[in-house]
Parts: C-alpha cells; sequence; structure tokens
C-alpha cells in the first residue's frame, strides 16, 4: 500500500531535490519499490537520476494532462526498485494551463492514484513556490516531508509553508499530515547551525527526524554524475546520512 | 537617473536576496541613493534589513495596486542613503488578483516610475520562480544581475532563465539587457565550485563579475541580526566581497 509523500518547501535551495532523489535511492536500496515524481519544472531530480531531459517524449506534464500512461512515463533507473517520471520546463505551462481545466488540484492525485498499489513509496518533489503544482503534489500526498536548511532565512517561511498545509488539509485534502522535518545542510562547526536546528526542534518537537544531513559535498557533486549519492559514493557522510534517515522513516512505518 | 536591476534566478537559494540587501547597502555606503524593493513573498530582504513586517500597513501589494505611494511605503534603513520598499506573504495574492488585472505584467514598472528620479540604484529581489511578479520585476527593469550558486543544479535552470528574458525583451521590455552574472558560495577548496565557476565564465565570457562571492558564515548570519554584512561585520569576506562587487558595478557605469 503506497505511502505517499510531498518533499516541500517555498524557500528556495533548502535541499528537497537532494531529499527526494537520495531518500527514495536510500529506499529503494532497502529494496522497497519507489516511484520519485518529479513535479518541478526546472527537472533538477531528472537530472539527478540521468535522464536526459531532452530525449523524453512523456514527462509528469504529459501525464497531468491525461496524454500518457503510468507504465509509459514511469523510467528504470539504476536501482532495480526505482523508478521516476521526469519533468522539463514544459511543466511550468502547466501551471496557468490547469488554472482553466476543471479540478485543477487533483490532476496529480488522479494521474498517480493507478500507481498506488504497484509502490510502497511515491515521494514528489516540488518547485520553490506555493503555486498551483505545489498545491497539486500536497493533494495528491498524504504527507509532506519538509527540508529545513540550516540558515536564518529557512526559519522565515515555516509559517506559509504552515499556513498552505493547513488551508489543503481545511478544503483539498483532509488527511494530508506533517510527514516530519529534516535538517539539512547542518554543519557542527558553526553556531548559526546549531541555533537554527535548536529553534527547528523547539517549533516541531518530535517531528523532527533524529537523522540530521550534514553539509557535504558528495551531495553535490553526485547530480553531475547523474546517480544518487548511495551510488556515486556509499561511505559519504551524506550517503549514510540519507541510508539513516530511509531506516527512520521505514520504522515509523512499521511501528504503525 | 536611476539604473534599475533586477535580481533574478529562479533556481532557489542562489543568493538572490543576499546579494540584493548587500550589494544595495554597499552601493549606499558609497554613497549611492539606493532603493531596494523586496518583491518575494517570503519577504526575506526586508526581515534582512531590520524590518519587522508584522507592522507594517503599507507593503510593495499596496503600492503595485495603487493604494499608497513610494514616498509612504520605502522605509528608512541605519544608512542614510538606503531605502526599503518591504514584502510580506500578502504579495503572493498578487500573483493571481494581477491576471485579471490590465497591464498586468507593467504594474511594478508603473508603480516605481515615478522614483526613477530620486535614486541613483534600484535593486528588486525576486522569488525562486518565473511567474507574474518576477516578470513585472523584468519589466520593471532596464538589468538583470543574475546570480549563480557554484553547485551542478544551478546551471542546470540558466537556459530556463534566458528564455524568459528573450521573451519579456520581445514582447515587453525591448531594454531589457543583462547586467551581469555573479558567481556566489564559492569555495575554492572544492573542485565542484571551480569547475562549476569555470563552466559559467565559459558560458557568459566578460559578463561574469571579476568579484566573486566566497561561501563565508557571516553573510548567513547578518539577516539575523537585521543588517547587512557591512554593518554586522565590516572586515569579513563576505562583506569585503560585497563591497568590491558595489565598486565594480560603479566602475562599469562610469565608463559607460
Ligand atoms: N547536505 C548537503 N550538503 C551539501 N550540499 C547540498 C546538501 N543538500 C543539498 N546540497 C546542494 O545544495 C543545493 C540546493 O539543494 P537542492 O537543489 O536539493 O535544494 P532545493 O530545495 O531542491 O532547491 P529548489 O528550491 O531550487 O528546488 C544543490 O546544489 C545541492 O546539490
Ligand atoms: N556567500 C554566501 N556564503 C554563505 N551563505 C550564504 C551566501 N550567500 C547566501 N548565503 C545563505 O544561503 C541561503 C540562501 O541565500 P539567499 O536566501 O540569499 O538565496 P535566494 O536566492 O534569495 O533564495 P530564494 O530562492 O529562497 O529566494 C541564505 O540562508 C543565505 O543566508
Ligand atoms: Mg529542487
Ligand atoms: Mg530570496
Amino acid at each position: 500500500m503506497g505511502r505517499i509523500i510531498a518533499v516541500s518547501n517555498q524557500k528556495g535551495g533548502v535541499g528537497k531535490t537532494t531529499t527526494t532523489v537520495n531518500l527514495g535511492a536510500s529506499l529503494a536500496a532497502a529494496e522497497q519499490r519507489v516511484l520519485i515524481v518529479d513535479f518541478d519544472p526546472q527537472g533538477n531530480a531528472s537530472s539527478g537520476l540521468g535522464i536526459d531531459k531532452s530525449l523524453q517524449d512523456n514527462t509528469v506534464y504529459e501525464l497531468i494532462l491525461g496524454q500518457t500512461t503510468i507504465q509509459r512515463v514511469a523510467l528504470a533507473t539504476e536501482l532495480p526498485t526505482l523508478r521516476v517520471i521526469p519533468a522539463d520546463p514544459r511543466l511550468a505551462g502547466a501551471e496557468v494551463e490547469l488554472v482553466d481545466l476543471g479540478e485543477r488540484e487533483y490532476r496529480l492525485a488522479k494521474a498517480l492514484a493507478p500507481a498506488v498499489e504497484d509502490y510502497d513509496y511515491i515521494l514528489m518533489d516540488t518547485p520553490p513556490s506555493l503555486g498551483l503544482l505545489t498545491v497539486n503534489a500536497l493533494v495528491a500526498a498524504q504527507s509532506v516531508l519538509v527540508p529545513i536548511q540550516c540558515e536564518y532565512y529557512a526559519l522565515e517561511g515555516l509559517s506559509q509553508l504552515l499556513n498552505t498545509i493547513h488551508l489543503v488539509q481545511q478544503r483539498l485534502n483532509p488527511d494530508l499530515r506533517l510527514e516530519g522535518v529534516l535538517l539539512t545542510m547542518f554543519d557542527q562547526r558553526l553556531r548559526l547551525s546549531r541555533q537554527v536546528a535548536e529553534e527547528a526542534k523547539e517549533y516541531f518537537g518530535d517531528k523532527v527526524y533524529k537523522t540530521v544531513i550534514p553539509r557535504n559535498v558528495t551531495l553535490g557533486e553526485s547530480p553531475s554524475f547523474g546517480r544518487p549519492v548511495i551510488l556515486h559514493d556509499a561511505q559519504s557522510r551524506g550517503a549514510v546520512a540519507y541510508l539513516e534517515l530511509a531506516s527512520e522513516v521505514l520504522s515509523h512505518d512499521q511501528a504503525r
């Protein structure tokens, strides 16, 4: 029974894509059947998994417009149980085109419904905004994983994000809940990092994952090789952290 | 004769706000009359300059809807020749509300027109997207300053940004040009940083500023004190880099 998780935070550059790709890959390494949905027109999750976007006739854009099926658009990756639905800049057009269509907030939810039985985890990467694309992901999701960079500006936008989640719960998806808050790019040596981490823990309590992702250059390098970090350098601190996060997510699920 | 510059890149977290605040402050330290316009609903530039957003009746939202004037909404800062027009989450509503209004792409340009004579530089911070808010800033601007983080994903989105700039030039603002490309968060020790910097220089040639902004924790700390870095720690590498950038921008302008 697939768990559907949106990875979302409208603050830019906080590690949404890095978390989607590397948590997805780590869950697949633990033999979970995982589908990553790239729902950001930048298409970073697609290229981070080695997909050449210029070669794809079908992307998530065609999927939400009903022009293709999941089977045709979900691409294999180097990990046997990991598939990815790619995105490219055409998706930016959907933000405008969907406005006039019926059930515009439910397009992604409807498109993914046939896949729920085939996967253990469906992870959706979202753009740094609270527009119609992110709302579609929040409607399709059962829960939201919120990466928070250990920087000052990262705390500022949280109330806006929580407001949006609350609005989606009230009007569009009453079952939506907070999966967890993930501290990213944590640098033990910096007082700023420790301060922001402390404040996030005070604000979110036990919703903050015990796993903290350190700032680690291999997480920045692995996308340039088109591979998740566990395939690029499995011994690195970045890879170890995301494997730990995967086992924390799995232990939460087994406990439910 | 105010120079109107939009600071823009739809990739998130690349240093748009940090550049707007600190280049603006450094130009003001060189006795230029500077207006910073926060055009991102996150309102990071406002809080980075010590503005308490919850206390403001008037923000840039009211300005573009014609409900207030520049004089009432441009707030003083600790630097005598620096003012800021604040933003808050209400601005996110404008993205939807503007769609049905006439001349929706020209709202910011029209609102700022009365200020052009009073300032030497008008810098606009933009959100990490290519929607109507960013388009408004590109229409109001004479040029675009593009911060690029020295990371792999940062290069991916450039062609989308250049496409958008080209579309704005063709249809809405023929005079728009590229002010320059600024390399940010550069870490000399990392091969990744050096590689991305090399590629950006190949791609953009002499449009890349000679000044490169290093990764420096004071740039992350100063917003938590509500002050630009030159007032928080003027000796820091971050402050020195933005002062250098300001003199490079000024020397370009004097040469014209
Ligand atoms: N823990 C980390 N250590 C070092 N670098 C990281 C880490 N996490 C992410 N990065 C790098 O930081 C940059 C921002 O991360 P990423 O692109 O995943 O954020 P995002 O939230 O998806 O950004 P956007 O808002 O543009 O979608 C990327 O270049 C990425 O490679
Ligand atoms: N040169 C630097 N060295 C260290 N930290 C930096 C540097 N430049 C920016 N930062 C920090 O990195 C984070 C991202 O920078 P910033 O918020 O300015 O980017 P942005 O492009 O405006 O993000 P968004 O896309 O969300 O608007 C911030 O927490 C900022 O304090
Ligand atoms: Mg991303
Ligand atoms: Mg910003």
